[in-house]
């Protein structure tokens, strides 16, 4: 899969969480969960959402807690990336600071987070 | 986050992608191309077998020794008549024009399906992904649900049958005799790559109707300069004639080969740029004009063409592939194979559209609504009815004659084995 298609997958899940927190009036946390419990174990996908979960759940929480959209989030932990010489990608509506100062916000939130430091990176 | 890269399952992962790019079914014992495993290019893609350990049973062919005393071709009739001695497959079947179905196409013949509700919050549930590793180890394709291979009842509760059912119920004999040769992403250029996995035997077999379908890959892609990569007249011609040749070689004679035009993709802007995606339904803030420049951004859109705001793209993509369905209507009227005849329909999808309409519908219920770009099922279904009426009415012999032992077959042998 091309990176495009990474991005498109970020951009899907993260949405889907943020829209099961308005849905049940609850957390990221706890929402985040309940979309891998209703996932089924076979072809170990329940397995990979969790572990997923583990890996960039405290970082998506820090940032969706802070009103950003999935398209900041998902560049943010670099599962989109902005080719030299291409526009900066997004699904919605540029959040109202702009996409760029709202990246450039998120990055530093999560700036030291290991998630951004997996070997192999994502 | 490699979990190929285990050792223990490094073998399965092999034949998996061994699989995927061969399109042959990933088990089959006997390697006769058939398989009792659903998935994975399995019974959902092509008739099931009814004995994985004997290369020489296998839908399609012609009984042997008329399944007198086993089921040699997996239709379900067999056994001998006790009342006069006669072989029921030999009673029921001979003379009866029996033939099968293989379907050459894309995504759109395979029915590629994201079900809506997986992106759609508020009605999720344990109950919405239960199928997912189904269609994850299918590719995401449906063809169990096809217009053109289809078997299983429709789930949109479309009443119109695929062609494969439809020619099973003009036939009993014809009972499991399918193949969905058709991948994400065909052309006519990649077509010659993987359509060696299609099974039929010249001297073996029953003849058959083959569907030759892609409706848009030679003008869809993901380039920014789209145009430039979309196929050619005269590549396509080249491609076609290549592809018959081979079809030629492999199937038995009394076969037929009707060739699809392409689609007029310019529908799926005019009916949806500016609806609302599933995903921005809640709150809505994503509509599939945002949902196409998205996935341009991302050079991943699967047909920068049609699904793009730009008109003169648009319109230059319908003229290629106007101009490209000139070409197989071209081959089939002036063409001649030994062992199979060419016809050629145009995609019906203005006849569709009307249908539907007719029916209460509305046009943007006919896409799918998670990709914004293929037929839905109930589409699929209505381009199979509209298939089946054209050639009924002006190729009648092509569907071969009403079986008038059906209801005998039904009585004698029930649901035949089912699918």
């Amino acid at each position: 899969l091309s990176d495009g298609h990474s991005c498109i997958g970020c951009v899907l899940m993260v949405s889907i969480v943020e829209q099961l927190v308005q849905v049940h009036n609850s957390t990221t946390q706890e929402e985040m969960e309940r979309l891998c419990s209703y996932l089924p174990e076979k072809l170990f996908l329940k397995s990979i959402c969790y572990l997923t979960a583990e890996m960039f759940g405290p970082d998506i929480i820090k940032l969706l807690n802070l009103k950003m959209n999935a398209d900041v989030v998902c560049h943010a932990l670099q599962f989109c990336k902005q080719e030299a010489g291409q526009p900066l990608c997004h699904l919605y509506n540029p959040p109202q600071e702009g996409l760029k100062r709202a990246l450039s916000r998120a990055r530093k939130i999560i700036q030291h987070s290991p998630s951004l430091t997996i070997p192999g990176g994502l | 986050m490699g979990i190929c890269s285990i050792p223990a399952l490094a073998k399965i992962c092999q034949k998996i992608e061994h699989s995927l790019s061969t399109t042959l079914p990933f088990e089959d014992a006997d390697g006769d191309k058939f398989s009792v495993f659903p998935t994975l290019r399995g019974f959902y893609w092509r008739g099931r077998d009814c004995n994985d350990r004997n290369r020489n049973i296998y839908p399609g062919r012609r009984p042997e020794n008329w399944d007198a005393q086993q089921d040699s071709n997996c239709n379900g009739i067999w056994g001998i008549d006790p009342k006069d001695g006669i072989p029921y497959e030999k009673k029921f079947c001979e003379g009866s024009e029996a033939k099968g179905l293989i379907v050459l196409g894309d995504s759109a013949a395979a029915h590629f399906h994201i079900p809506p509700e997986w992106l759609i919050a508020a009605h999720m549930s344990v109950k919405t992904f239960s199928n997912l590793p189904m269609a994850l180890s299918n590719e995401l394709d449906w063809p169990q649900f096809s217009g053109t291979t289809g078997f299983l009842n429709s789930t949109s509760g479309s009443p119109d049958r695929s062609i494969y059912l439809r020619l099973r119920q003009r036939n009993r004999c014809n009972h499991r005799d399918y193949q969905s040769v058709s991948k994400n992403g065909a052309s006519s250029k990649n077509l010659l790559k993987f359509m060696g996995s299609l099974s039929r035997n010249q001297l073996l077999d029953q003849p058959a109707i083959v569907i030759y379908t892609m409706l848009g890959n030679d003008v869809c892609n993901g380039n920014i300069d789209s145009v430039s990569k979309m196929t050619t007249p005269e590549d396509m011609r080249a491609h076609v004639m290549e592809t018959l040749t081979f079809l030629n070689s492999r199937l038995p004679p009394g076969s037929h080969v009707v060739l699809y035009g392409l689609a007029d993709g310019r529908f799926l802007w005019d009916h949806l740029h500016d609806r609302y995606h599933p995903l921005g339904q809640l709150n809505r803030d994503v509509t599939y004009t945002q949902l196409y420049d998205f996935l341009s951004c991302l050079q991943v859109n699967p047909c920068q063409g049609w699904m793009s705001s730009n008109e003169t793209l648009r319109t230059l993509t319908s003229e290629r592939a106007k101009q490209l369905s000139n070409v197989l209507e071209k081959i089939a009227a002036s063409e001649k194979f030994a062992n199979m005849s060419l016809l050629y329909l145009d995609y019906p999808f203005k006849e569709m559209s009307e249908e539907w309409q007719r029916r209460g519908g509305q046009t943007w219920q006919l896409i799918e609504p998670a990709d914004g770009f293929h037929p839905n099922e109930v589409a699929s279904r209505l381009a199979a009815k509209f298939f089946w009426e054209k050639v009924l009415q002006r190729w009648p012999h092509v569907l071969g004659k009403e079986n008038p032992f059906n209801h005998e077959i039904e009585r004698l042998f029930g649901d035949q084995g089912g699918h």
